[in-house]
């Protein structure tokens, strides 16, 4: 689905010099269940917007369906995201004044889905998250589970191949949590559903078959679980 | 410190009215260090913000030191505030476009203290929560740890009697976790500070003295630990 080599990123903040991400090699195979742990600022979410091309690496290739993505224009990029993949971003990024319904629809919108199921589409996932009776809420005036979990709605609304989530369960409970990575497991093995996930709860990232650890900025172990 | 008598929060969000707390009666008293835990939704944040005094309540009394705050208009009540007390935000709620050192040394701004040590205060307290290497980088441009701990480093500036935290840890890895609470410990210990915190979880929830845990609205149990 998604293979990073030599990949490095490189972040220049001033006179400061911030090597984020060091010769990355990693491939996320179809079905994959992929947890990626590390200590805060180790380039997790670094890693994981380059995997989702949401970023472009400084140096390195990413490859994408067996198309290296340097060739595709940053529209063509965008257009090929909002199709096949869903983000669930480490501070959500909802948009404060929609409800947490347009929130969720929004993607669909963009991609020009407009059918009539997309409103019902939309109740369903806030129902399966748990917060469909905030559907007509403000994001701005939820708490911060569910802010948490219409980011995780709005990442479903196109069905995508490949869902990539940076600290899904981050505001949640453990009972919460505990549904969300049930949720992301079912969607994984009934819909075959690729997910490469964020976290830094040890519980959490037992849910996946594989673990990929990192520390400042390289990938310093990767397994495979046997289960 | 603070006291609420039967107060009630309701929001109201077009035609939905949220019940967000009901009845809480709850002593916050000098050198307590306390954990408000409970389900997402289940009131937290909104009864932390009432405490802190950054909203009040639909209905019920908020004492602050023997003065009824009812009495306090929004003025004076902000100034109270920016004096005596330090909130760390479940948002953190930086300024993206400044630095993490000017974010920090905002509130001891706001409160007019000129004094040439302001600026070195700010860079010892990034330093105190393992950030110092980030002082010129935007908020926008930090990790979510990152962010977090300057959020808390923020807090801190104006050495406030108390410190009131939602999730201070939510986007901390477990050792930086630690290093945060026992922070905020000795915090406690030595400079008597009080310290009311929210968080979902369990291991966190275990530094405090006293435990609030908040159902629906509820408060519905409330414990001393025995050291
Ligand atoms: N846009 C940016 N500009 C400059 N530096 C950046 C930028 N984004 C991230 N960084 C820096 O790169 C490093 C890695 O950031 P990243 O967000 O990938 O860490 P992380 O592992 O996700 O951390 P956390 O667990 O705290 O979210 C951090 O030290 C951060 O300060
Ligand atoms: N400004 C607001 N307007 C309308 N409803 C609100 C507002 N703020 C919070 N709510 C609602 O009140 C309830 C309690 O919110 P609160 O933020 O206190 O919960 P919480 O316990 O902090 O949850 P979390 O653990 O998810 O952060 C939630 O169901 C939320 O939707
Ligand atoms: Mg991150
Ligand atoms: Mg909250």
């Amino acid at each position: 689905v998604v293979r990073l080599e030599n990949v490095c990123k490189i972040y220049k903040e001033y006179s400061v010099e911030v090597n984020a991400l060091k010769s990355a090699n990693l491939s996320i195979r179809e079905g994959d269940f992929t947890a990626i742990v590390g200590p805060s600022g180790s380039g997790k979410s670094t890693l994981l917007h380059i995997l989702g091309c949401l970023d472009r690496p400084s140096s390195g290739e990413v490859i994408v369906d067996d198309q290296n993505i340097k060739s595709l224009p940053d529209s063509r990029l965008a257009k090929l995201r909002g199709k096949k993949f869903g983000f669930i971003f480490q501070g959500y990024n909802l948009i404060p004044r929609l409800t947490a319904l347009e929130n969720v629809m929004l993607p669909a919108l963009i991609q020009k889905h407009h059918y009539d199921g997309i409103e019902k589409l939309a109740h369903d996932l806030l129902n399966l998250v748990g917060i469909e009776n905030r559907a007509e809420h403000r994001a701005v005036h939820l708490s911060g589970g569910e802010q948490q979990r219409v980011a995780v709605a709005r990442a479903l609304i196109n069905d995508p191949v490949l869902i990539l989530a940076d600290e899904p369960t981050g505001a949640l409970d453990s009972e919460a949590s505990a549904k969300l990575m049930e949720l992301l497991k079912s969607l994984n093995r009934e819909e075959g559903c690729t997910i490469v996930y964020v976290t830094h709860e040890q519980t959490i990232a037992n849910y996946a078959g594989r673990l990929i650890q990192l520390k400042d900025g390289y990938i310093i172990y990767h397994s495979k679980r046997e289960w």
